[in-house]
């Protein structure tokens, strides 16, 4: 038996739009930590790592850990019929190939449920090592956004290099080429608002921009990105999901041949 | 030319 109240239900909404275009499929897990979920794109470039731990759930009942089959592209269509302000449950029973959400209104005066059938589905879970990353963007989550829009109408990649100087975020296309530069900038009214820059190591990475693109569907989730780069490494992309986890995508790097 | 890595380049199965 499982059920997961969730009284911030928009996060789950916006959780699901978030992923769904770089996911078709993909198995949640739940067990007493919180529900998570692993899944890599089809062609195996990117991967999405989700955190919802159990305390951020006004209830949380996981009698055994479960894992769920769904399509998100379906997930999504159903939680788009839930309002912003609704209570969003999440109920499955043990061996029912069936997931109920179920949708509260704030003043309790509209109570929907819909079920959803879930897949079997075959994926391997990675092991992602700790690593100590050689420097660590945190940015605010709209610039990002933009830098990577705006670089997509030039060209297909972005060299991000970390120095000194700052970040620097490059591309090159037919047209022309582009080069944006962020410094670190702690004197801002808003925390929220500051670039912060850790270097270890100068950092040169090139990522296709397609897939950057992807990640920053995040966006609404979190007014801080935080990027985190090493030489020869996937870079993460993470998006902190307010007290109660985390989006993590994590993008394996253009190679020289 | 550069070429696209993936992912289970780096990561191995858990």
């Amino acid at each position: 038996m499982l059920e997961l109240r969730l009284v911030q239900g928009s996060l789950l909404k916006k959780v699901l739009e978030s992923i769904k275009e770089l996911v078709n499929d993909a198995n949640f897990d739940c067990s007493s930590t919180g529900f998570s979920l692993q899944a890599m794109d089809s062609s195996h470039v990117a991967l999405v790592a989700l955190l919802l731990r159990s305390e951020g759930f006004e209830h949380y009942r996981c009698d055994r850990n479960l894992s769920m089959g769904m399509n998100l592209n379906n997930m999504a269509k159903m939680l788009k019929c839930a309002g912003n302000d609704d209570i969003i449950t999440i109920k499955a029973d043990d061996g029912s190939d069936t997931v109920t959400f179920m949708f509260e209104s704030p003043t309790q005066d509209k109570i929907s449920d819909f079920e959803m059938k879930l897949m079997d589905i075959d994926s391997e879970h990675l092991g992602i090592p700790e690593a100590e990353y050689d420097a660590i963007v945190r940015m605010p989550s709209a610039e990002f956004a933009r830098i990577c829009k705006d670089l997509s109408s030039i060209g297909d990649t972005v060299v991000i290099s970390v120095t000194k100087e700052g970040v620097k975020f490059s591309t090159k296309g037919d047209i022309g080429a582009a080069n944006i530069v962020c410094r670190q900038n702690t004197t801002v009214d808003k925390p929220d608002d500051a670039t912060v820059i850790e270097m270890k190591e100068p950092v040169s990475l090139q990522f296709a921009l397609r897939y950057t693109n992807f990640f920053t569907k995040a966006t609404p989730l979190s007014s801080t990105v935080t990027i985190s780069l090493s030489n020869e490494l996937p870079v993460v992309v993470e998006y902190k999901i307010a007290e109660m986890g985390y989006v993590r995508f994590y993008l394996a790097p253009k190679i020289e041949e | 030319g550069s070429k696209q890595a993936t992912i289970t380049k780096f990561f191995g199965k858990a």
